[in-house]
């Protein structure tokens, strides 16, 4: 996955995401591709959850699955978890959970619960770096705000870092792929460095949908297991998201 | 570039989508949350149960080929909804409305949610 929350120079936060899965999960060597990102597509669906006939929020998510992992509560925040590979992964946590040590939340049913209940980006960052979780990840929220925006690293049991926008020092965007941000990606899978040059090169008076859109459709950004993008705004309101493929040659992640 | 890693230039001037990386708008649905949790999801089950179908065949058969053989599903299929009870509320009814609505097992629906977190290895 790769995750972004940029500002413009009028404070405006966009943020953004390509939600990639299904690494070696079946090669499909005749057409090129991952079986499960392929049959993901399909499934994929924009939710609009209502309560009393009023959005709650808006969610990109998966028909079959009540998790979220893409979200815009109206006028108070946007969020997307990335999947944090660990050897100390959710593998042990669901293990542990079906022994009956259960004090974890699941990731995406906490993404899910603050996108219904969270009443502020305080509160939606509070809950997200302090919940004990089954399995680590990355959490990208972004507020309503100037400078409202941050990546959250976690284990399962702590967060490891907070890392937020930092206008005053030219930090104008935060961008998330699979890798904790102090240290450098796997050199066989490094989108971060093609997304931040396409982002530099953009350069802050320019950010929008269009131009986060041409980043996140810059191979290797977008790859073989890019099954959507969704672009969100909560000052403009705007919620959109787009079915994705990326025909060979591209990398398979 | 056309030998991995298939790196190129900045794109631009691809919105609005086009083109081959472009393969359509996500369709919309509302889910009521004022209705009963099994109810919700209804709708969307109905419309996308067969590619829902393929895709929980497709992890059984990871599944199986990873822990050579069948007894791993027998035991999400057996065993995996006995725990359901453990999951928050509305998380359960919901998992038991896609279930009844889509046809499939209830574990089998519960494997696809807990697909995730598992997969952080």
């Amino acid at each position: 996955c790769t995750s972004v929350v940029a500002e413009d120079t009028s404070g405006k936060l966009i943020h953004a995401r390509n939600m990639d899965f299904g690494l070696f999960l079946g090669w499909d060597v005749k057409n090129n591709s991952w079986m499960v990102t392929e049959l993901l597509r399909p499934l994929a669906v924009n939710v609009n959850f209502q309560r009393n006939n009023k959005t709650v929020f808006l969610s990109t998510s998966f028909a079959g699955y009540v998790g979220m992992l893409t979200g815009l509560k109206p006028g108070v925040l946007t969020l997307t978890m990335n999947e944090r590979f660990s050897l100390d992964g959710g593998y042990i946590g669901v293990l542990e959970w079906i022994l009956g040590i259960r004090q974890g939340a699941w990731m995406s049913f906490l993404t899910r619960s603050v996108l219904e209940n969270a009443t502020s980006y305080d509160e939606a960052k509070t809950l997200l770096s302090k919940t004990v979780l089954l399995a680590p990840a990355y959490f990208i929220l972004g507020g309503n705000k100037s400078g409202e925006a941050c990546v959250i690293t976690r284990s399962r049991q702590s967060c490891l870092d907070i890392w937020e926008l930092d206008i005053q020092k030219g930090q104008w965007y935060v961008l998330e792929t699979n890798y904790d941000h102090w240290k450098p990606p796997l050199p066989i899978d490094n989108r971060r460095a093609p997304a931040m040059k396409c982002l530099n090169r953009t350069t802050q008076k320019n950010i929008s949908f269009a131009t986060i859109y041409d980043m996140l459709s810059t191979k290797p950004v977008l790859n073989k297991l890019t099954t959507y993008t969704t672009l969100m705004s909560v000052s403009e309101s705007k919620f959109e998201a787009y079915l994705r493929d990326c025909p060979h040659p591209c990398m398979p992640w | 570039q056309d030998v991995p890693p298939y790196t190129e230039d900045c794109r631009s001037g691809t919105y609005p989508p086009s083109g081959p990386t472009y393969q359509g708008n996500i369709p919309w649905y509302t889910v009521n949350l004022d209705q009963a949790p099994r109810e919700r999801w209804q709708k969307i089950i109905a419309d996308k149960k067969q590619p829902l179908t393929a895709m929980i065949q497709q992890i059984k058969d990871l599944v199986k080929f990873f822990f050579h053989g069948e007894k791993l599903i027998d035991l999400v299929d057996t065993k995996l909804p006995a725990l359901l009870g453990n999951l928050p509320p509305p998380f359960d009814e919901e998992m038991k409305g896609i279930a009844e609505a889509s046809g499939l097992p209830l574990g089998e629906v519960m494997l696809f949610n807990i697909f995730y977190e598992v997969f952080t290895v």
